[in-house]
């Protein structure tokens, strides 16, 4: 099916390579950055997975308690006929209720972005209930994929959640991403 | 179906940002080296679909008439919680039989990698026959969409073949690529 697809290609084409060279570069952040994530549980690329498949470009917009703060040093690999293809994460500031700032490696899985607008496209014959099924399928093929790769094993937290919430005004997010 | 959504996946989340863009990389490429690019013919990105998935991360291995030589200048996008993430194309030497060289905008389409890796792993459940018929309908549905989309019109060439030609001896993909 579509989601077993893009659950298996975003596993295969990305995860596997990014995350085992992710605590590397977390340590090199830290050592030009004074140190600023602390705490090893932080050390995880946080996974966005709103079940509405509503992504956006710019995480203020969802949470104003969630600020870009810079990203960490690019991953150049020379794949499929790209020389230096260039993989980054960014950091993220995350004030919790007392405005206290915490640090957050985070993005959403842009493969929920391909189905957001594969159900727009008419000619894709992919309706809004095709791709609520299969964004939960993704969910779950993702979940186990990753649950069984040690390559991954604890480089990474998903976040899932409805999508859907109020986030602006209830700050739903970064508190999610704090608990 | 797994090709359903890699093909839209790719043209959604790469093709379609992309393609528009590649025009004036090219033009500004030219300012800078000397009007290299010569031939708005080959003003293209020339994706290669090899049916066998054999995708090879340097190409001069497949072809020594194929050689890298730089690559365009990247392009930024804030997308999905990435601040920047970059998309770059690469751009190669390629000999014809009388060993003129020649230029041209050349990689694998990626997904076919992720269909290979795919084959190779026990728990996607995705055996080497069903790669090949999933590869055949990658291709036929990346065409159509391709075909009918005014964005990319112009912006590409399918390059599709068996992928199992022995090229190093026959030159077999630079002379494809120059046909
Ligand atoms: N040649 C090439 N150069 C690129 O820069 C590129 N970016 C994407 N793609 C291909 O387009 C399609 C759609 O991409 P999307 O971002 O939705 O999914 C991507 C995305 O969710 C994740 N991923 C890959 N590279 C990155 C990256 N650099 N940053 C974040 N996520 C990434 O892993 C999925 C599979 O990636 P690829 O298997 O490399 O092929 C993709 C895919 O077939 C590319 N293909």
């Amino acid at each position: 099916g579509v989601a077993h697809g893009l659950a298996w290609s975003y596993y295969l084409g990305y995860l596997k390579l990014v995350l085992p060279e992710l605590e590397d570069r977390i340590k090199s952040y830290n050592v030009s950055h004074g140190n600023l994530l602390k705490h090893k549980e932080t050390w995880r690329l946080h996974i966005l997975l709103p079940l509405s498949c509503s992504i956006f470009d710019n995480l203020a917009d969802v949470d104003s308690n969630i600020e870009f703060l810079d990203n960490l040093s690019e991953l150049q690999i020379n794949r499929a006929g790209i020389k230096g293809r260039s993989y980054k994460h960014s950091l993220y500031q995350v004030l919790d209720e007392d405005k206290r700032p915490h640090y957050c490696i985070l993005e959403y899985a842009t493969p929920l972005k391909s189905l957001l607008e594969m159900s727009k496209e008419a000619s894709a014959e992919f309706t809004k209930e095709d791709r609520l099924e299969q964004t939960k399928l993704f969910y779950r093929t993702l979940k186990d994929i990753l649950d069984n790769s040690q390559e991954c094993r604890g480089r990474f937290r998903l976040v899932i959640y409805d999508g859907r919430e109020d986030s602006g005004k209830s700050h739903f997010l970064s508190k999610e991403l704090l608990r």
